[in-house]
């Protein structure tokens, strides 16, 4: 089980479509102070599936749109799909590779899609459960928060643990 | 259940021992469950105790910011081990790092990446040193990201990191 | 009193305008008395307002861990401004901050250091470049702190940064 | 006014008597990870009179108190002095030059002094109320911390801003 590939399109400060491909091993992502680092990760964390706007910094679900920039037009939606090899089955699919996309419109809809199957967001957060994918846990350590499971209080601690376990 | 979580604990407790000694190349660590009066065995809370090379004992909150860092690592990869998830999303999480620790961080993030798939945000060229691939993200066009792919010995590199391409 | 608060506010949101737009080249900042309902007036809570240059507006925790570095700069050297404090001790403030951020930083600090004195502590070579003295603590007994007088071009300094000199 | 020098000796991990002079303009302090330029910032704090045992990163105020190392006995006691040119007389004091220290023993005891004249803690906080030294306020950005003036709800910014009018 691995990621192969993020889509972004709409989403935070990606307005055009860009695509991430992941291979085994370490993938290093650089470049200057607020041109996108942090929201790639924030693309992960959304697309498979959380349900705070907090996780991804923002002060309501909405925020994740592109709201335009000089001379450049908000967009209408945000989208992000992500692949997964699926070949040890992780997922309890019959698919050898998983696609699950995304989607919030300015209104306030949200569009969910397993394999270009419309789904809702519950099937999307219920195939992660369990598997160790998914965001909730110590799997993403957000920046500036590496201190927090360490300075965390020790029933924070346990229950981190527990979901570890 | 009770019996696989104590399982699960020691195996943890374990790992987070060793891997901390490598980490800090010395020094000792421990996970400790607390023993609080009237609290259920599935609610206490977990105690972190964390001791580099050459130092006393003190308690966690009085670790530096480096020591701290490390010391996070370490736990997360011993969860891991127990636990593997797919993949793991680090983002700066070397900012506090001295450049010998860096290495440190960089090495051990090498070791785990045979079984778990990493995604690092650096700004710290040692830790893009381990990479198997890197991608630059700028903002040509002012407020819109773009992805380039990056190599080390390339300039464009080297721009990406002065901080050239950001409006 | 009333009249003095809001002669201070507007010193500061205009200064804090002001630096802002120095360190990030561009764009806009402000402060906003929030107006909420059946709130006194001095009991009324603090806006801030952050757009870098070419940006469209977003909620300030929307930007950058680097952005929010320096826009907590620009406000404290805003408050500065209004009320000198006679020293200020910034521990890592440049953490987040990629090259380019960070000789910014240090042109601020340098350029306020003439009417406040400034205690700088940091891993990075450009922020030690506009330091007038420079300590080097290492521990060269384990556990124990000692400290060096440190020059950026010796070796001593050097060697301090990669990590040695510690345990 | 400014600082002129700081002495440490048993304060968390200076051990032995430790000083440091200050000058006009930027002083940088360097070292490696664990080696203790943060608690520098520490002992200024703690000698400037704080009550907040968190603020200097313990759990209880006598954890500033040297514990030993490895082959280091522990100490009984923590000092720190803090000289200050007063010129300026920002402290309501007749002196061109005032010395702060502060002093804890193992059995909980505090000692303070002005100028080497024993005094209490309230004194030495009473002395520097008003004066823009202290480091209850943004002129302390402690590591790891600088966000939390940005962060902050609006409320607790505030405060700090009317502390700083
Ligand atoms: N919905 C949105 N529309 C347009 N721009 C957005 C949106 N949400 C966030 N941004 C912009 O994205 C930028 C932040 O990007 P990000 O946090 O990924 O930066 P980064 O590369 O991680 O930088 P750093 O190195 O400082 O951490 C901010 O400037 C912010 O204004
Ligand atoms: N009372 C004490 N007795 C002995 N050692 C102590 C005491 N209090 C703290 N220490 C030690 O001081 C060290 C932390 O020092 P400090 O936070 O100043 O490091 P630093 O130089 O700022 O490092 P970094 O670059 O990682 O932030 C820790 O290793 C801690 O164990
Ligand atoms: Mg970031
Ligand atoms: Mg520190």
């Amino acid at each position: 089980m691995q990621l192969k590939k993020l889509e972004m399109c709409g989403f935070k400060s990606f307005a055009n479509r860009t695509e991430v491909v992941f291979d085994r091993g370490v993938t290093g992502i650089v470049g200057p102070n607020g041109c996108g680092k942090s929201n790639v990760v924030d693309a992960i964390k959304w697309v498979l599936g959380t349900l705070s706007y907090k996780s991804v910094r923002g002060e309501e679900m909405l925020d994740v749109i592109f709201k335009g920039a000089q001379g450049v037009a908000p967009m209408g939606f945000a989208e992000v799909s992500l692949t997964l090899d699926n070949s040890d089955h992780t997922l309890a699919l019959e698919f050898e590779e998983v696609t699950i996309t995304r989607r919030l419109f300015l209104t306030g809809e949200g569009e969910y899609y397993i394999n270009r199957a419309p789904c809702r967001l519950k099937d999307i957060r219920e195939l992660l459960y369990g598997t160790g994918i998914g965001t909730d846990n110590y799997s993403v350590i957000e920046q500036g928060k590496i201190d927090k499971l360490v300075l965390s209080n020790p029933h924070e601690r346990r229950l981190v643990f527990d979901e570890a376990a | 259940s009770r019996e696989l979580f104590e399982k699960t604990f020691d195996f943890v407790r374990e790992q987070f021992g060793q891997i901390f000694r490598k980490i800090f190349g010395g020094g000792k660590s421990d996970l400790v469950i607390e023993q609080a009066e009237g609290v259920d065995a599935m609610e206490q809370g977990l105690e972190i105790m964390a001791r580099p090379p050459g130092k006393e004992l003190t308690s966690i909150s009085l670790l530096s910011g480096g020591e701290r860092s490390l010391t996070a690592i370490a736990l997360v990869m011993a969860l891991f081990k127990a636990n593997p998830s797919p993949f793991c999303l680090l983002d700066e999480a070397d900012a506090a790092l001295d450049e010998k620790n860096v290495e440190r961080y960089a090495g051990v993030v090498r070791e785990f990446a045979a079984e778990t798939q990493f995604i690092v945000i650096t700004h710290n060229k040692r830790s893009m040193a381990v990479c198997d691939a890197l991608y630059g993200v700028t903002m040509e066009q002012p407020g819109v990201s773009k992805k380039v792919s990056v190599s080390l010995s390339g300039d464009g590199g080297l721009d990406l990191l002065k901080g050239k391409g950001a409006p």
